[in-house]
């Protein structure tokens, strides 16, 4: 028996929207610590992985490990008959083919249930190294949306260059060239880590699709590796977090 | 020319 109370729809809308552009469809791994979900995008070139613990929730409970095979774009479709101050609670019987979503209005005089078709879905499993970055980056998730989209303006390739002096992006295409550069600020806005300065080449439009994480939170956080796939993490409070991975570009 | 690499080579499956 699976069970999770979240007093609050809106952070579970804005979690299905971060994973939606990347994946259809995608199985949730819960287990009594937590839920847990990775999956890469068809292309195998970005992976997202998500992970809430259980205090996240207002009250969980899950006895025996369970996985939940959702499709996206259906559970959008109950979410949007949510309002964003509804509680949700996410409720599977061991082995089910279904899986009930129930919505309580703020003042509890409206509920509301709806199922959503299990799926079985055979997914792999990745193996996620433990990375040690030798740049680390923080900034404000507003302003990396911000550059991403500008970038996207110039060029389908980024190189995210980052030294002591401060993270550079830069775009050029047949327009022309765009290039912005951050440094870390006193009022730690932005800190910038660095143990060797590294400069890589990533498909800009994955990099947009990460940030429609955006609204989860304040601070995104950056790590960048010579010839490893870029982290890019959005904490979900401080009960769990989203994070992206993209692989880079190389020269041919 | 720049050649996008797969996360495969990267991500072990388990």
């Amino acid at each position: 028996m699976f069970e999770a109370r979240l007093a609050s729809t809106l952070t579970l809308k804005r979690i299905v929207d971060a994973l939606r552009e990347i994946l259809n469809q995608s199985t949730l791994d819960c287990s009594d610590t937590g839920i847990q979900m990775q999956a890469m995008d068809n292309s195998h070139v970005s992976l997202v992985s998500l992970c809430l613990r259980k205090e996240y929730f207002e009250k969980y409970k899950c006895n025996r490990n369970i996985s939940l095979g959702l499709d996206l774009k259906s559970l959008t479709k109950v979410l949007k008959c949510a309002n964003g101050d509804d509680a949700v609670t996410i409720k599977a019987a061991d082995k089910a083919d279904k899986v009930e979503l129930s919505f309580e209005s703020a003042g509890k005089e409206r509920t509301a249930d709806y199922e959503l078709r299990l799926l079985n879905l055979d997914q792999e499993h990745l193996a996620i190294p433990e990375t040690e970055y030798n740049c680390v980056v923080h900034m404000p998730a507003t302003e990396f949306a911000r550059i991403c989209r500008d970038m996207a303006t110039f060029s389908e390739s980024v190189v995210i260059a980052c030294s002591k002096e401060g993270i550079k992006f830069s775009a050029s295409g047949e327009m022309g060239a765009a290039n912005i550069k951050l440094s870390e600020t006193t009022k730690g806005e932005v800190s910038i880590q660095v143990d060797e300065p590294v400069a890589l080449s990533f498909a800009g439009r994955y990099l947009s699709t990460f940030t429609r994480a955006t609204p989860l939170a304040e601070k995104v956080k950056i790590g960048l590796a010579p010839d490893v796939p870029l982290l890019v993490e959005y904490p979900i409070e401080d009960y769990g977090y989203i994070r992206y991975y993209l692989a880079p570009k190389v020269d041919d | 020319a720049q050649t996008q690499v797969r996360l495969d080579s990267f991500f072990k499956t388990m």
